[in-house]
């Protein structure tokens, strides 16, 4: 179930991780 | 006024890019309410991404979500196909974090359409790694696997050997 959640997330923390720079400016 | 907006929508990118989430939504709030006031349908699409994303970092998964629709919604009145796509993708995923895996398949499926229109590979693949994993989550198995292969089939065009 953990091996799982881990599976389940990488794509969305891969997601997160471009996020984090992301400022879209004026 | 209209500088005004502009300032607190800088203000608001640089608290988070420092990493101050608190902040950066308060700015952005600010500077949303200028654009509506000014009926700047462009600025207030952009300070609904600001604010979704602001409001990822802050766990606020719900009201993130909230933010995106309205994005999504001022990006098909712009007609703006590209940031149509990105409102579905962040949708997506941040349903993915609410763990509502149906609403996730449901916007990841509308991003990977959109890909396809536009031609964009790399979104294209993206869509495809993020519906194998809800599906996974699902124990749709089947799909989760048809989605793996059309990932593993675009990373190799695209030659993103991770």
């Amino acid at each position: 179930v953990q091996r799982m959640h881990l599976i389940q997330v990488d794509s969305v923390q891969r997601w997160m991780e471009d996020l984090r720079l992301m400022a879209e400016c004026e | 006024r209209a500088a005004q907006g502009r300032a607190y929508g800088n203000l608001g990118n640089t608290y988070y890019l420092l990493g101050n989430f608190g902040k950066a939504v308060k700015s952005h709030q600010e500077r949303l309410e200028i654009a509506k006031e000014f009926g700047d349908k462009s600025a207030e699409r952009r300070a609904c991404s600001n604010l979704g994303n602001a409001c990822v970092f802050l766990g606020e998964f719900a009201m993130a979500a909230e933010y995106y629709k309205r994005t999504l919604h001022l990006a098909r009145l712009l007609k703006d196909k590209a940031i149509e796509a990105q409102a579905c993708y962040s949708l997506g995923n941040t349903y993915t974090l609410l763990q509502d895996y149906e609403k996730a398949i449901e916007y990841h499926l509308k991003h990977l359409l959109i890909a396809q229109e536009l031609a964009d590979r790399i979104g294209e693949g993206r869509a495809c790694w993020s519906l194998g994993n809800a599906y996974t989550a699902l124990g749709n198995h089947e799909q989760a696997v048809h989605f793996a292969e059309r990932h593993f089939d675009i990373s190799k065009e695209i030659g993103d050997r991770s």
